[in-house]
């Protein structure tokens, strides 16, 4: 051996670089390869029948920002952020914080409530600042929708089949951003009048209807009711009330909000159903994009009553303009209260979605709403667990009716430029 | 953050007759909470 290895000539050749590093990128390409299918399988597994060990996380497709975003723990750190921001301003730095804060994210200071801005004790009392009675005039015209919070215009047009714009060539279905549609019998129910245009118009004084009590509430809307009927709900008389009163699961508490899981669904119905069988209506919709200077609180756009909520617990994606055109479907991977309801002219629904610094959604009228926090994750999860147990799939959202705010109405009744809530930091 | 708004509304008996809902706004304009967005 030593001989052979002394007199066998060694001769150097260069391995080709180009072939070092297709070698390299093929074990590379290999083991991701490997990685992927292993994760899909054990995600899969987790699903199939067996109890879910915790709901998928929501992992979107996309450029290699939205894929590095969907590895953060976006609630986590969306909470960090509302912790953060809660901390006391030492005060004397109020005055310069704030007047920066509003420099660099064109905060108009003038239409402030406070004209001392030494009130405010941290950047969450700030952010959800109210404004100078009189400086957010409502549009005169009674059959106007109003816009419910200062904001950009991204998206608006009609619903065509069931699908929403969120841009060009990208959208996502009403199913995925509402849940399915469970009618309610008064949506169910409509009165001729709801959908004729020559319904008598309303008492109004200088253009703004003048609504005097919650029964006249709902004749100016055109959902007029017989008050007996409204006591006793719709009527027997035809089937499919009947039929859709057995499947209402939905019970009201004696409080003003009851919780039910979505898992108690109603009948689902396809969204389209809602509309008048003449098609004198059509489905339209609006997504209005708050900036960090604008004011965060939102208020009605119109005279409705809302007489459900579904919170959705999902993710918290940025919403800036930049992911509504790059991530498919933001709308429906977010954290959203979705509030259902009705207006003079039908189906209304009110979506205010949240995003990674302003994951706190308040509605004023539902103190047990709690959102981007914990406790709503676990019930989300254990839901999805449960559901999963039963084999039925997960809604995704937790339920909850206005019923009992108002017999009247079936629901908590909102004048148009009310204030209904706002978007907290973090 | 963000707000959608999911409504119905008449629509016009053809297009560009009176009666249905029509858009006051336009796509990346700046609004203020009470300013119209459209009318029916």
């Amino acid at each position: 051996l030593r001989s052979a290895l002394k007199d066998t000539k060694v001769r150097w050749y260069p391995i080709p670089v180009g072939l070092g590093i297709g070698f390299l990128g093929l074990v590379q390409f290999y083991k991701t390869q490997a990685r992927e299918k292993e994760r899909l399988e054990r995600e899969s597994s987790e699903f199939d029948g067996a109890r879910p060990k915790k709901r998928a996380r929501i992992r979107p497709d996309g450029p290699w920002q939205v894929r590095v975003m969907s590895t953060l723990p976006l609630k986590a750190m969306s909470r960090l952020w509302g912790k953060f921001n809660e901390l006391t301003i030492p005060y004397y730095l109020r005055i310069p914080g704030f007047k920066l804060y509003s420099f660099v994210f064109g905060v108009n200071l003038d239409e402030v409530s406070e004209p001392d801005l030494r009130v405010y004790p941290n950047l969450s009392a700030f952010f959800y600042r109210t404004l100078k009675p009189g400086v957010r005039p409502l549009d005169a015209n009674p059959n106007a929708l109003l816009s419910p919070a200062d904001g950009r215009v991204l998206q608006y047009g009609k619903i065509e089949g069931n699908d929403i714009e969120q841009v060009k060539g990208m959208t996502y279905t009403i199913d995925a951003l509402l849940g399915k549609n469970t009618p309610t019998p008064s949506l169910s129910e409509k009165t001729p009048e709801a959908t004729d245009e020559s319904v008598k118009s309303p008492p109004t004084r200088g253009g703004e209807e003048l609504v005097t009590s919650e029964e006249e509430f709902a004749r100016v809307n055109g959902i007029s009711y017989t008050l007996p009927n409204l006591l006793s709900g719709p009527d027997k008389s035809h089937d499919d009330t009947k039929k859709l009163d057995d499947q209402a699961a939905v019970p009201s508490s004696p409080g003003a909000v009851s919780e039910v899981r979505a898992d108690l669904a109603l009948g689902e119905k396809p969204w389209y159903d809602l509309l008048s069988p003449d098609n004198r209506t059509a489905l339209y919709y609006a997504v209005v994009y708050l900036a960090p200077g604008d004011y965060h609180r939102f208020h009605s756009p119109a005279n409705w009553v809302v007489e459900r909520r579904r919170h959705f617990a999902g993710e918290l994606y940025s919403v800036s303009p930049y992911l509504q055109r790059t991530l498919p479907g933001l709308f429906t991977l977010n954290e959203r209260v979705v509030l259902l309801g009705r207006w003079r002219w039908g189906f209304f629904g009110f979506v205010p979605v949240g995003a990674t610094n302003v994951g706190s959604i308040a509605v004023n009228f539902d103190k047990e709403l709690r959102t981007n926090s914990l406790l709503t994750d676990t019930a989300a999860d254990r839901a999805a667990e449960e559901a999963a147990a039963r084999g039925e799939p997960y809604a995704g959202f937790a339920e909850a009716t206005y019923g009992a705010a108002s017999a009247v109405l079936g629901g908590h009744a909102l004048r148009r430029g009310d204030e209904m809530g706002g978007f907290k930091l973090g | 953050s963000t707000i959608v708004l999911v409504f119905e509304a008449p629509v016009a008996e053809n297009p560009g007759a009176k009666g249905g809902f029509s858009w006051a706004v336009e796509k990346g304009q700046k609004v203020k909470m009470g300013q119209a967005l459209g009318y029916v």
